[in-house]
């Protein structure tokens, strides 16, 4: 058995402008977990450390750069598990924090549940001590101009495709 | 979204998957992530997964799972997600990607859709690729 982290940064459409930036935060996050699985690390804290990685990376739709919604807000949602124990925390339509992820891993290892929502997710991360931060701090002027160009009835439909 | 699944020294599986969601989606609108099984599965007896693409197909199949379900059966990562999207694609139409270990750390970076930004690292070497036989 070798030790082995994949990451992805999702299927949905990639300008060929931004590939270059897509291709370079996947290989960061990737060597990222990797080198957390080489210093003896978990795959649950290199996985987690992974998407921190590509959350904060404004070219990924999560955490900075997510896809906003029809009202032009950031609404996130995030899952671990843990193959061990078969353990899993999720978090669904979460505002205001900059990593679901770390939300999402504390709902597993704190919380006898699988999944928080919306505003019972926030109370949660605010008991937790996972500071908020600015809804302006996660949209980025590429996810603003995606968000208008969408909102108009002639939206390019390769654009439009249903990938999240 | 992004997501990434790991194999570690102790044999141990994780997966994680984190999203933005869906271009202009209707406010409150939870797509595949959230869910066990669709947005990602761990399961160190069979291996992890974790899912990218249209959240209401994925969760109509449950891809994560059903990944995992043949590679129970015997399939290898690579043909468990091959077999998994081409079924989302013919019985649903829809379109996505997976990252998939098993428990000897074999692993597969897969996709239906037209791209798919991926990176694998194993054994001090770096693997990545972004179209279709990268």
């Amino acid at each position: 058995m070798l030790p082995v982290v994949v990451v992805h940064g999702g299927a949905g459409y990639i300008p060929k402008e931004r590939s270059e930036l897509s291709i370079s935060g996947v290989c960061s996050a990737v060597q990222a977990g990797y080198t957390i699985l080489q210093g003896e690390g978990s795959s649950m804290d290199a996985v987690v450390e992974a998407v921190i990685q590509m959350e904060n990376n404004p070219a990924f739709n999560a955490g900075c750069g997510s896809v906003l919604n029809i009202k032009g807000e950031v609404e996130m949602d995030a899952l671990v598990m843990d193959g061990k124990t078969l353990g899993s925390g999720a978090v669904s339509a979460v505002r205001n924090i900059a990593n679901p992820i770390q939300l999402a891993r504390l709902v597993m290892d704190k919380t006898s549940h699988a999944c928080l929502t919306a505003e019972g997710a926030s109370q949660f991360a605010r008991s937790m001590g996972i500071p908020e931060v600015p809804l302006e701090s996660l949209i980025t002027e590429y996810s603003r101009m995606r968000w208008k160009k969408n909102l108009a009835p002639d939206a390019n439909p390769v654009e439009c495709q249903m990938l999240g | 979204t992004v997501g990434a699944v790991a194999v570690d020294k102790e044999g141990n599986i994780a997966c994680a998957t984190s999203t933005g969601g869906m271009l202009n989606k209707m406010e409150g609108r939870v797509g595949d992530t959230p869910i066990i099984g669709s947005g990602g599965y761990a399961d160190n007896l069979l291996g992890a997964v974790s899912t990218t693409g249209h959240g209401e197909t994925i969760m109509k199949i449950t891809l994560a799972r059903l990944i995992l379900f043949h590679m129970e059966q015997g399939q290898s990562a690579e043909a468990a997600s091959d077999l998994g999207l081409a079924y989302m694609k013919s019985r649903l139409e829809g379109l996505g990607g997976v990252v998939t270990v098993d428990p000897q750390g074999h692993w597969a970076a897969r996709f239906s859709s037209n791209y798919m930004a991926w990176a694998a690292a194993q054994e001090d070497t770096l693997h990545y690729g972004l179209y279709t036989g990268e």
